[in-house]
């Protein structure tokens, strides 16, 4: 007889610690460093402050595979009452709100604390002071799988003496430096090379330091929070959003709930589909919603949504770092205009580098970010790969394999569609597709105009 | 200022609906055929039933892209009292247990629902009859996706008139058939290769049949629930093993709890690391229980997993179904010993089939198979590809590609690590990567002397 039972999203995401990246020590370790560096990120360039993240680990001396990993940053800190749960309370974030961030699932934190209590079954241990705050708190938390609620083993406050701001995040895990060396290292690498704005140092557990100093003391504007824009609103989200508004008309609703909807669009709207401006949407039959979230997403007059509460990489500092890293000849990139993704904008940028100091290869070496994170595994899962490898036919832009070509492909928006909790590859969504496609026909072409002109110099010079 | 909240498991699934692969309209259509298909056999082969399973695929007559799954299976049906929470709460399941089955999250149906109900806004339509009632029970249900709840808008029974047994699940979503029609028809095919006891009838909305009969009534054993092995155990496992245990000592706690641990092994155990086999284990401190995980995993007298309560496929089986497929010239299959992972055991099947009817390609064809369940997507991102394109060294074989080879991989367990929730590859696990390795290099080799003996015989005819 089939025994029925619900668990925990604890419980879950610990019996299914692969399906979050942590497959084995060494993709545990890496998984462990990226989560730690990507919540210390957030909580400085998303608000206007130049990171100061130092990165420590380190072998435990006594446990074999042991380590004991370290992030301490000089961000906006965590008020002390909400420690427990963000880091002991699996689906608990800050990041559930409609703004470009690193994190959005309400997991990572809790990922490891998991992995470290399940592999080495120490608690980890928080300090923090948020700005402002005249005190700096300790904490030491495990988290209480069957019921998904942090476990506080130790709390401790003291006055702060300085004016420190930021956290510092100490966890014990099971891990294989070995063969997580490499790719932690290229990933702090190629987080520093988009965040030009960032001091990160590293000290690994064979004693090497990795310094990435700040080559600009000029921060981009943080990414701010947004309304969801009508295109691609599903029936379920309209529902949220009727019940959690205070508008009376649906015409408030359709002003004050979404971004890109003025009182004339939306009355040109509302007259288009036949809608009453005045009706209270809550009032709506399912017919009614059904036809309201058609009516939204085919309507092609709202104004495409505006990119100023994104923060793209930008074409210059895009051409920037693949100069930085890969020293080739041919160096262009560009930075295409928001689009629509299920109510969340989305910007994708291109680069691209062509020899020099490229080694040639049998297909483009592709380096990927999202929301400036970069993803270093599952690359011919990701949908970028797929219009690198398949859509584009490069012998149209005079490239023949092998060639020493680079591609950086960077999605930033309010909603990244992940594959995978563990953030490596983005899905197979059509408007992504056909953006990371369009933006790379642009740079190809000013690719295929240099290698034209290269090719007759030289033939002039042959003369 | 921060917004911190928490949100529901089916939030979390609906606002990342690509984490389960419902990335786009004909991903969604190809997964929710398969949940519903991945259940309907699991209620038949994992309970001595022979399948009857019906699939019916229609378009709407008036909504454009909205179409209408029905499976209907002759399974054990589902208990009344259950059927809301089994398609009405995310994380809810009978196959949380240590038994071979398809499912494993708790979360398959529940995604179909949420994505009809975004998508179309019609609640699931379920008809079930367990075996031995004498009614039949109908259902409509919704998810309330904020509590993680079902929503029952209609329930009604009638006296049973007949012996059938089993459930049909009815849904609308949102698809393409366009573009999901060839993955659908292979899943489906590829399913009923290694199903040759099941009944697989399928209608699509091009009206056309696909009829899969039975050529087999013998249905090989069910999978049985059996316990951990003790190779594996994590702290947290252990705790909650001895927190639900009512074993009063630690001999009795480590021949209760464990598989492949009699009394001998046992004395034996406790003696070589110097436990007291009277003590009560609740009453452990945190040091001895970090000892006794660490001593479990490490003794290497456990009897090995018995494979007595898993189901593989059979070198037998994957030959024939090799054979009638591919219509090669050589086929080869092996079944190997169960390993432990995490304290599941686990069974990896290999078969080669090359020649004949076979295309010559430049990789070998990969057919992966996890728990009986064909993977069509993120091949490159799956284990087995890594160890068929990375780990052998093909041309000692005696290949060179382009070269007419098939390759087909099962991993069956009471756990498979999937990389995702959407089922599509096998993550990193160490011990399954060494396990499809020497499992190839079985086949690999019976090839070899094939190809050897083919090359001789060829060379003596020519003198
Ligand atoms: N170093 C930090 N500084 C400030 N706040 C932090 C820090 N680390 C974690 N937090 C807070 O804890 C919350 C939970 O972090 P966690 O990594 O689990 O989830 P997330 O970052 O919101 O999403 P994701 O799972 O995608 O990483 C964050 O939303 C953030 O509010
Ligand atoms: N056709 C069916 N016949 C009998 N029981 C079923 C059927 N479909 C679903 N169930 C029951 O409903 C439960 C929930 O199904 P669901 O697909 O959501 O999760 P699962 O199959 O347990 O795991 P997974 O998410 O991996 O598919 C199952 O565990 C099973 O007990
Ligand atoms: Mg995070
Ligand atoms: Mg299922």
């Amino acid at each position: 007889v089939e025994k029925f039972k619900s668990i925990s999203p604890a419980e879950f995401f610990y019996r299914n610690k692969e399906i979050a990246g942590f497959s084995n020590p060494a993709r545990a370790l890496y998984q462990s460093v990226r989560e730690l560096l990507e919540n210390a990120l957030d909580a400085t360039d998303a608000h206007g402050i130049l990171p100061d993240i130092e990165i420590t680990i380190t072998r435990d001396k006594s446990k074999s595979f042991v380590y004991r990993i370290t992030v301490k940053d000089n961000g906006i800190g965590i008020p002390p009452h909400y420690v427990p749960d963000a880091f002991g309370r699996v689906l608990f974030s800050s990041k559930y709100v409609l703004r470009q961030t690193r994190g959005m699932f309400g997991l990572g934190a809790k990922m490891v604390v998991l992995y470290g209590q399940m592999t080495v079954g120490e608690p980890v241990e928080i300090i923090t002071s948020p700005i402002g705050s005249r005190r700096v708190y300790a904490f030491k938390i495990m988290i209480d799988i069957k019921e998904n609620k942090p476990i506080v083993l130790y709390k401790a406050s003291w006055p702060k003496n300085s004016d420190w701001h930021g956290t510092i995040v100490r966890v014990a895990i099971e891990g294989d430096w070995g063969r997580a060396r490499q790719r932690v290292i290229e990933y702090v690498r190629r987080t520093a090379i988009v965040t030009p704005y960032a001091n990160i140092v590293m000290l690994t557990p064979d004693n090497e330091v990795y310094v990435y100093r700040r080559v600009t003391e000029s921060l981009p504007p943080p990414p701010r929070e947004t309304k969801p824009h009508p295109h691609g609103i599903d029936l379920e989200m309209l529902k949220m959003l009727i019940k959690s508004s205070d508008a009376k008309t649906l015409e408030e609703f359709l002003i004050k709930e979404f971004q890109g909807v003025g009182k004339v669009t939306a009355e040109r709207f509302m007259r288009q589909y036949g809608f009453d401006p005045n009706r209270d949407p809550r009032t709506f039959t399912q017919e009614e919603l059904e036809k309201l979230a058609k009516a939204l997403k085919e309507y092609s007059e709202f104004r495409a949504p505006r990119a100023d509460h994104l923060s793209p990489i930008g074409a210059e500092l895009i051409k920037l770092g693949l100069q930085a890293i890969l020293k080739p000849e041919f160096v262009e990139a560009v930075t295409r205009k928001p689009v629509v993704y299920e109510g969340h904008a989305l910007i994708v940028e291109v680069g691209l580098a062509y020899g020099g100091a490229i080694p040639p290869s049998d297909h483009p070496i592709l380096l990927r970010y999202a929301n400036k994170i970069p993803l270093l595994y599952d690359e011919k899962s990701d949908v970028s790969w797929k219009v690198v490898a398949e859509n584009i036919d490069w012998s149209y832009y005079g490239i023949q394999f092998p060639a020493p070509l680079a591609i950086l492909v960077h999605v930033c928006g309010t909603k990244i569609p992940y594959k995978g909790v563990g953030k490596e590859s983005i899905a197979d969504v059509p408007v992504i597709e056909s953006e990371i496609e369009n933006g790379l026909r642009q740079v190809a072409r000013a690719l295929k105009a240099y290698l034209a002109k290269k090719r007759r110099e030289e033939e002039l010079q042959r003369k």
